[in-house]
């Protein structure tokens, strides 16, 4: 454990509750990708059958079960309790052009041909993309609210971070986990276009984020 | 074969 992987941790579980309470309180899940959030909750799940199997840390164990409590419970505001607010005509992307490349890529790479292995490295392939259709989605509608940039800014803050982890360790340990690497620096990038429109725009602005 | 043992990281 490092600064860097501490303060990821730490920013990824701001993010979550910053969405959670933010329709939790507005009674309002407007301008957010349900798609995202049920992708979010099913890679959190194929990552962390290892709750099974092999126990880490405290810290680790109470992590993946606070994230998977909430992950599934913004899934189930967002399509249960607060489903008429869902905007589900502008949560449009087709996420089987996620799914099914990220699965035919974690069978053809991968650390071992078994099934938690699979699993794991499709959770990994899958997080880089996830938030695609959020993305897609604040594109489509040309604007987010703050709060809904504020979520994004942190789970952008928690990739980053874990890229400074990986170098980190890769310095002091020779610690090189090539898959999660790689999808972790793809997944970065993805945030570059976001982070360039929040700092430019909603910390200059006035509350919501438009595109150009 | 297998880089990772253990999948500490979140």
């Amino acid at each position: 454990m490092n600064i860097f992987r501490l303060s990821g941790d730490v920013c990824h579980l701001i993010a979550i509750i910053i969405l959670f309470l933010k329709i939790w309180r507005s009674k309002s899940c407007a301008g957010i990708s349900g798609k995202s959030q049920v992708l979010f909750a099913l890679v959190f799940t194929t990552r962390y059958l290892d709750l099974f199997t092999s126990y880490i840390s405290a810290y680790n164990t109470v992590m993946k079960v606070v994230y998977l409590l909430l992950a599934y419970s913004t899934v189930g505001l967002i399509f249960f309790r607060f489903r008429n607010s869902y905007d589900s005509e502008s949560d449009s992307f087709r996420v089987e052009f996620l799914l099914v490349p990220v699965a035919g890529l974690s069978f053809l790479e991968n650390y071992a041909f078994t099934p938690l292995e699979i699993l794991w490295t499709f959770s990994i392939y899958l997080e880089s993309v996830a938030i695609l259709p959020q993305l897609f989605m604040i594109t489509k509608t040309g604007e987010a609210e703050s709060i809904t940039a504020h979520y994004l800014l942190f789970l952008g803050l928690y990739r980053a971070l874990y890229l400074a982890n990986w170098l980190w360790r890769f310095h002091t340990e020779g610690f090189y986990d090539q898959i999660a690497v790689v999808s972790g620096v793809v997944q970065t990038i993805f945030y570059c276009d976001f982070f360039y429109l929040y700092f430019t725009r909603v910390l200059r602005g006035s509350g919501k984020m438009s595109l150009p | 074969g297998t880089l990772i043992e253990v999948h500490d990281e979140l």
